[in-house]
């Protein structure tokens, strides 16, 4: 990974006493390609190396720490920082009162699953999963199966309007006291107009108190546009990264924090329904650099 | 002449910009730009205009190397594997390419081998119905080669020419799932010597770099012999497969432009090319 790279590039740092613009160039290139590599945004690149190469230069290398690792342990802390910080609070919903979650994202970002994976993990708040998605086909029947496995009551309308949908599923909910109504959306381009402006039309119907994207972890250099879009027409409150499980070096995630400004709430590291994690600014900080 | 180094190595730079952007990889775009250089330095192309059509040009023809014939008239029937990571659009793109082949003629069967995830056989058959094309399918959670292997009967016996096999998405990480993948065609192998003749894994056009481990990780299970890209209506311009292309070999044969059975369409590496640099 790059902290083995960087341990050639600065082997020539080795005997001086600080990092200096001439002895991290090297590095940096390195730290620049590792980051490409994992889909990181090309521009947001620029701008990170940039950020490292102020904090580096002028850093005085302390007895017995390899400059290798100092450089190292800067980028790692620069991520981790544009990544919402070591100790972001965990999501939490508290019980004494209704709350509602909107789920959206690209077509296949998991937003279906992650739906039911919500419903499991708040489970103590009786969950409703709420079917909004009437394009797709068995997205309902997909929803039901899920909801029953997680254990969350389940509302359906067939192929009404998903605003109705909306006020129906809000109103059962309110009839049978559940105190999570999660509505799951069919997956869109956020380039669809008519699509993004029914998610704008549901929103102002539900009302919801959280507007979670659902991104798939390996999205490339594109993430940073769809995050963009969804978050300007939406302005959502937080970032589900899905497929968490695979190798893929989460670039993403990066561009997705810097771009929105809004928290990444949870990995999903699985197709069951226990499949979610909270999400570590510092073991995603550590995969993206390899 | 005076300030002509500088031009080069700005000219290069942004299509480097260009061309990491497009998802091609840094690796790819330092080869593709390591071509044409020499071009550049000697100011046989002088302006990043003439450098992008140069390099349009180039990928173009690179790609259109890797074209070969689908083997679609196979006798008894032909047999399609259809594989790739979770959510790309496998099951979409059996229906549509189940929908291509009726166009021409072709009698169509699907198998829904895909029998773990909820609402996965409902899918393919909702698209089944609507194409009026048969599934086969099995019970909850059975065995995923044995319903292949109940298809394969199926096709033999109602004259079919094509039996088209979905699969559940798997993660290339995952060594069962995987493992289980290659069971599926070796069963396939076993009732047809020949089968499945075409073998396709499905990329999502937005993937990063990862595509890569992918196309290499279910190559080496199930030897693919071709690529299809989904979901290119979206802004992804699916750049990593051309690295992908040069690495492995293989064809894309197809490309998804949308969610009905009708969005799809041959793979062109002019609009490719050309749709990289927009
Ligand atoms: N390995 C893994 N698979 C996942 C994860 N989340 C979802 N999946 C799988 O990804 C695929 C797509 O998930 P869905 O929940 O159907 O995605 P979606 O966003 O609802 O899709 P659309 O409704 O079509 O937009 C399914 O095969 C899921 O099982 C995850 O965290 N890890
Ligand atoms: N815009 C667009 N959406 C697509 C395309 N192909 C598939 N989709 C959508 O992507 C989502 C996932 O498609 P599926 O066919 O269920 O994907 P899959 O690979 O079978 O998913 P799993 O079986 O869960 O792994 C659905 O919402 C499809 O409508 C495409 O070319 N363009
Ligand atoms: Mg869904
Ligand atoms: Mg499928």
């Amino acid at each position: 990974g790059l902290s083995e790279k960087l341990q050639t590039a600065v082997s020539k740092m080795s005997g001086q006493s600080s990092l200096t613009e001439e002895n991290i160039k090297d590095a940096l290139r390195d730290v620049r390609l590792a980051l490409l590599e994992a889909d990181v945004n090309f521009l947001l690149v620029k701008e990170v190396v940039e950020q490292i190469r102020q904090k580096a230069v002028g850093v005085a290398l302390e007895k017995g720490v390899q400059p290798a690792q100092k450089l190292f342990s800067l980028v790692h802390e620069q991520l981790v920082e544009l990544l919402g910080g070591e100790q972001p609070t965990p999501f939490q919903l508290s019980s004494g009162r209704q709350h509602k979650i909107l789920m959206v994202g690209l077509q296949g970002s998991g937003k279906t699953t992650t739906a039911g994976k919500l419903a499991r993990y708040f489970k103590d708040l009786k969950p409703t999963l709420v079917a909004a998605d009437i394009y797709r086909p068995a997205a309902i029947s997909q929803l039901a199966t899920v909801a029953k496995q997680a254990g969350a009551d389940f509302y359906q309308a067939g192929q009404k309007d998903p605003v109705e949908i909306a006020r129906e599923g809000l109103a059962k909910a309110k009839e049978s006291n559940s105190r999570l109504v999660i509505l799951d959306t069919a997956g869109r381009l956020q380039i669809d107009e008519d699509l993004m402006n029914e998610l704008i039309r549901v929103k102002a119907a539900f009302e919801p108190d959280h507007i979670l994207m659902v991104l798939d972890s390996m999205t490339g250099q594109e993430a940073i546009k769809v995050a963009q879009a969804f978050d300007e027409k939406l302005n959502i409150t937080g970032v589900i990264l899905s497929k968490a499980d695979g190798d893929a070096r989460g670039g993403a995630a990066l561009s997705v924090s810097k771009v929105t400004k809004k928290p990444i709430l949870f990995l999903g590291i699985g197709e069951k329904l226990d499949g979610l994690e909270l999400f570590s600014a510092q073991r995603v900080a550590s995969r993206i650099l390899g | 002449v005076f300030g002509q180094g500088a031009g080069h190595e700005e000219i290069l730079e942004e299509i480097e910009a260009i061309l990491i952007q497009a998802d091609l990889g840094v690796k790819t775009t330092q080869r593709l730009l390591d071509q044409v250089r020499p071009l550049v330095e000697t100011n046989q192309i002088r302006d990043s205009t003439a450098l992008i059509e140069k390099l349009r040009e180039l990928i173009q023809k690179q790609m259109s190397l890797h074209v070969s014939p689908l083997k679609l008239n196979e006798k008894p029937f032909s047999v399609v594997l259809i594989a790739g990571i979770n959510g790309v659009g496998k099951t979409t793109t059996t229906a549509k390419i189940g929908n291509l082949l009726q166009a021409t003629g072709k009698k169509c069967m699907f198998a829904a081998c895909d029998t773990f995830r909820a609402g996965a056989v409902e899918q393919l058959g909702i698209w089944g119905e609507r194409l009026n094309i048969p599934v086969i399918t099995g019970s909850e959670g059975q065995d995923p080669a044995s319903v292949a292997f109940e298809a394969m009967k199926k096709a033999q016996k109602e004259d079919i020419d094509v039996l088209l096999i979905d699969t559940a998405g798997r993660l290339h990480t995952q060594k069962n799932l995987m493992e289980e993948l290659g069971k599926i065609q070796r069963v396939i192998q076993k009732n047809m010597p020949a089968a499945p003749h075409e073998i396709f894994l499905v990329l999502d056009s937005i993937t990063g770099q990862n595509a890569v481990h992918q196309a290499r990780m279910f190559h080496e299970m199930l030897k693919l012999t071709g690529l299809v890209m989904t979901k290119l209506d979206g802004t992804a311009k699916g750049g990593v497969v051309f690295g992908i292309q040069e690495e492995l070999g293989l064809p894309i044969r197809f490309v998804g432009v949308g969610e009905k059975f009708t969005d799809l369409q041959p793979f062109d590496p002019q609009s490719y090319s050309q749709a990289l640099f927009e």
